[in-house]
């Protein structure tokens, strides 16, 4: 996309919350604080300073409006357009910025059909100072919703967005181009709620289980979003690998049409030729499309030609689009558009060379490598081989799951931990990422 | 794959004007845009979504277009029109 040569002359901006979500969960002060944390996303690297004001006259005057509000953009209820912003300019509505009021808004919630307000906010507020979409999948400038980004007091633009801005405004004085935000003190900002304000709803059940501390039942890529089962409950990754919530969902209150009384799952699999979500739990499967379960399921494995006994793992390979199930030290390739199992298999697990036996599940990730999961850790198989990496296993928690090795307790082995260790260090150490040089010229 | 419906066809003309694939229909013509921008309309938006670039309705890019996202165009008038020309 061609980046508009609109930006602000000035670097001092206004800003303020003209109306609020009327019907929304989050009270003012926690939308203030969030609107305050994104706008503080830019100007953390920027020469931008935003303040708050009172009155008619701040650059960014943002609204929570529905359906037609009179500026050509018209809102169309819940999911669709969910907000838009001005670019900046001499209009008066430029730097406006408008979220869609009958948005289920949201913030460290694990509604998984709320729509996160920091990360929306986010990239509003980057329209707002000058930036257009990307097709970018890690840009927060990609115009499609992907969930929540995290903490907004951790929050770190992905690296080609800093770049993209820093080409318009220059980077801020105190900024290195390759260093970490600095942490700021908390008294100096707005207080932002651990919890919404409706915290009986997510009160940690008792039976939810420690994503830190445990092995999974089933793993799957599932629209380009990590999901972990465990148990009646699942934690979801969005395409960034951002946890969308630290407590779990209810796969029953998500997932339609699964006997209530199941209590586990035994592997789940994306289709890559229709893209149905398929789930196996013991001798019988289920296919689902988006989150309901089609008519006619529960089947058979056999349907596949797998044997009755269940399976450990099911995921598709994209190298060549079959489907692999795993069962104990057995594993079968499986043609999803010939619905028919390829010959000569099942085939002992040997061939995969360095993956234990007995999985727990596996998927294939969008950096187009497969990964197993079993007990705490989980193996990588890059590059169609089918052979582990090395340095692997490594820690499920730490990795996936937004753990310290310290809460993982897991595989944290001194090995592990020095990997990590190591990799940071190399990150810091560079001046350059994703093949950007980056030099700083303030003056 | 499934031949989309007119519905689906519908539903993407709109989406891919709203957000810069296609030039606004002409006023003489109706809706009516030919099939060859149409697909070209639906293999730039695939791109742009990260979706394999067919040119077609497929599922994925009914799926993605139903994705909840901001209103503002992904590509300007000036370029939707440049690739008309």
């Amino acid at each position: 996309s061609v980046q508009p040569l609109t930006k602000w002359a000035k670097r001092n901006l206004s800003w303020r919350i003209r109306t609020y979500p009327k019907e929304s969960a989050l009270g003012h002060d926690t939308v203030r604080a969030l609107m305050y944390y994104a706008l503080k996303v830019w100007s953390d690297i920027t020469p931008l300073n935003f303040h708050e004001v009172a009155g008619n006259n701040a650059d960014i005057q943002i609204d929570f409006s529905r359906a037609d509000h009179n500026d050509g953009y018209p809102f169309d209820g819940p999911g669709g357009t969910v907000a838009h912003a001005f670019f900046p300019g001499d209009l008066h509505t430029s730097g406006d910025t408008h979220f869609d009021d009958e948005e289920s808004w949201t913030f460290r919630s694990s509604d998984v059909h709320g729509m996160d307000l920091f990360a929306v906010a986010v990239h509003e507020f980057g329209h707002a100072i000058g930036l257009t979409h990307i097709s970018d999948m890690e840009s927060i400038m990609r115009p499609y919703y992907q969930g929540p980004v995290g903490d907004p007091l951790k929050y770190d633009l992905p690296y080609d967005d800093k770049v993209r801005i820093w080409q318009l405004y220059g980077v801020r004085e105190s900024v290195s181009p390759t260093a970490k935000p600095e942490v700021s003190r908390a008294e100096d900002h707005p207080f932002l709620p651990d919890l919404p304000e409706n915290r009986s709803t997510i009160q940690p059940r008792k039976d939810e289980p420690d994503r830190c501390n445990t092995h999974f039942d089933a793993v799957a890529q599932i629209r380009g979003e990590a999901f972990f089962f465990k148990g009646k409950y699942f934690w979801r990754l969005t395409r960034n690998k951002h946890l969308v919530s630290l407590q779990p969902a209810q796969i029953h209150r998500f997932w339609r049409g699964l006997p209530l009384n199941m209590d586990s799952v035994d592997a789940v699999y994306e289709r890559a030729t229709d893209h149905k979500i398929v789930f196996f739990k013991g001798d019988r499967y289920w296919v689902f499309k988006d989150n309901n379960v089609e008519e006619g399921y529960p089947r058979p494995i056999t349907d596949f030609g797998l044997p009755l006994g269940g399976v450990d793992a099911a995921f598709s390979w994209p190298h060549n689009d079959k489907t692999y199930f795993f069962k104990n030290n057995l594993y079968w390739r499986y043609d999803d558009q010939e619905h028919r199992m390829d010959e000569g298999y099942p085939v002992e697990m040997t061939l995969w060379k360095g993956i234990p036996a007995m999985l727990d599940d596996a998927m294939g990730w969008s950096d187009g490598e497969i990964y197993f999961f079993k007990g705490k850790e989980y193996w990588k198989v890059v590059d169609s081989s089918m052979e582990v990496e090395q340095g692997y296993p490594q820690s499920t928690a730490r990795d996936w799951l937004v753990c310290s090795d310290m809460q993982s307790d897991g595989p944290g082995s001194e090995s592990s931990r020095t990997g990590a260790r190591s990799r940071h260090g190399q990150q810091d150490e560079s001046r350059s990422e994703n093949g950007y040089e980056v030099c700083s010229c303030t003056s | 794959a499934p031949t989309p419906t007119a519905e689906d066809i519908n539903l993407g003309v709109d989406w891919l004007t709203k957000f810069g694939y296609l030039p606004p229909s002409d006023p003489v013509s109706g809706q009516l845009q030919t099939q060859e921008e149409l697909s070209k309309a639906i293999k730039a938006m695939q791109e742009f979504g990260g979706l394999k670039s067919t040119g077609i309705l497929d599922e994925p890019t009914l799926e993605l277009m139903k994705t909840p996202r901001c209103s503002l165009p992904d590509l300007s008038q000036s370029e939707a029109t440049r690739r008309k020309r």
